[in-house]
């Protein structure tokens, strides 16, 4: 289970989160799927790429359109078998051969696909883990020290004009800093006095949420 | 109109780190728990991985039976070849038509010389490699290469992640024991003592309650 962090001496808050985010990013980088997405097209369209490809290269993929040429496949029905017994025979373990192997590269290939999955499923959770974690570390990022608050409030004062409408008259306004971060003004309905707990709960909400979204990457 | 005194402020700074330290609390948690879902993907992926290397074997073996009969085939005499060439001669316009109509729609980016490739392709080849399956055998022979570095390339990318996701959770914050008996937050309360007050100061009883 975690702990405060404040209450370990020995754990230094800047030194321990630094290195997270470069770690996150790594991992994710390492798991670019939109490249491996490219190279491992599914189905059909991995066999209409293939075709493409052959073609471009030595136009070997054009003999896969002999099925669409009646004596193109008169050619596969020509039978030597008279002249020549053994051919024959070993033509027809070529064919089952074939066909095996085909059979096994399908399979295999339906195994990469699921393994495939499983790198999606990384990625994701990598993805999840950028969200959920990054914002620690870059807060850990505008820490020159591991001694200073978290969150410091520099001045609490009450809204005595009303210039704008994201608050009303007598709302309180109040100057945070969290660690070395840019100053931030946050504003607390006038309904929640500043000597109430609920006060610096919502200050501190605030004042992470814009860091959060400031600090998004 | 109050004026909040120094000792005031740095009272709520104390209770808004309070909160900020809880939510990074929450996000190592939230760590932890995604830590242990991808350790089941990894146990999930590593038996994956031993099901395709059996599966890879099977495939291999069949490969290499299927490229040894074809060299035999191939080093023996050709038959009928009288009757195959025939049948190629009429076969190879239609050949050609349907190719470059296939490659002229769906390949769109290529080289407008795919043509005569065709055609110089298709007059230095000969029947009996049509006889034979040969384009079948090269397919296969060309996806099995494919699959290999398909998969070395995911398994690259799988270690690069191991690596860095250790580096990651063999940070202290993930194995340390419990605090020892201190309290350094800098900030006095005057609300909320309990908060500050260090577990060791509970009467063992109470804590037990």
């Amino acid at each position: 289970d975690t702990v405060p962090f404040f209450i370990h001496e020995h754990l230094n808050f800047p030194d321990l989160f630094r290195p997270f985010s470069d770690l996150i990013r790594q991992a994710q980088q390492a798991m670019d799927i939109s490249r491996l997405m490219g190279d491992f097209a599914t189905g059909n369209n991995n066999d209409t790429r293939l075709v493409c490809r052959e073609m471009r290269r030595n136009s070997t993929g054009c003999l896969k359109m002999k099925n669409q040429c009646e004596k193109c496949q008169e050619i596969l029905s020509v039978d030597c078998s008279a002249s020549n017994p053994a051919q024959a025979q070993l033509r027809q373990e070529l064919k089952t051969a074939l066909q095996m192997a085909e059979k096994f590269t399908k399979q295999y290939d339906e195994l990469l696909k699921s393994y495939q999955q499983k790198m999606f499923n990384t990625s994701s959770l990598l993805s999840q883990l950028n969200q959920q974690f990054s914002w620690v570390s870059q807060l850990a990022n505008h820490t020159q020290n591991d001694k200073q608050a978290y969150l410091q409030v520099f001045s609490v004062t009450s809204k005595t004009t009303d210039l704008d409408n994201s608050s009303k008259l007598g709302d309180t306004e109040v100057v945070v800093k969290l660690f070395d971060s840019d100053p931030m003004t946050m504003m607390v309905p006038k309904e929640v006095s500043w000597r109430r707990p609920k006060f610096m709960e919502i200050v501190a909400k605030k004042a992470l949420d814009e860091f959060r979204k400031n600090n998004q990457e | 109109e109050e004026t909040i005194s120094a000792n005031e402020l740095q009272e709520m700074s104390t209770q808004g780190s309070k909160y900020i330290d809880e939510e990074i609390q929450n996000a190592l948690k939230g760590m932890k728990e995604i830590k242990n879902l991808m350790g089941q993907t990894d146990e999930e992926r590593q038996t994956l991985l031993s099901t395709l290397e059996k599966a890879k074997k099977q495939k291999e073996d069949a490969v290499k039976v299927t490229r040894d009969t074809e060299m035999k085939l191939k080093a023996s005499p050709e038959v009928c070849n009288d009757t195959m060439t025939a049948l190629w001669e009429e076969c190879k316009p239609c050949l050609k038509q349907t190719c470059v109509k296939f490659y002229t729609r769906i390949c769109r980016s290529g080289s407008p010389a795919v043509g005569h490739q065709l055609e110089e392709f298709l007059n230095q080849t000969s029947p009996f490699y049509i006889w034979i399956d040969g384009d079948r055998v090269d397919t296969l022979l060309e996806n099995n290469q494919e699959q290999t570095h398909m998969l070395d390339d995911m398994e690259d990318r799988f270690s690069q992640v191991s690596r860095a996701m250790d580096k990651l959770f063999q940070s202290r914050l993930f194995s340390f024991e419990p605090p020892k008996p201190f309290f350094p937050f800098p900030f006095s309360s005057f609300r909320d003592n309990s908060f500050h007050k260090p577990r060791f100061l509970y009467p063992k009883s109470r804590v037990v309650r």
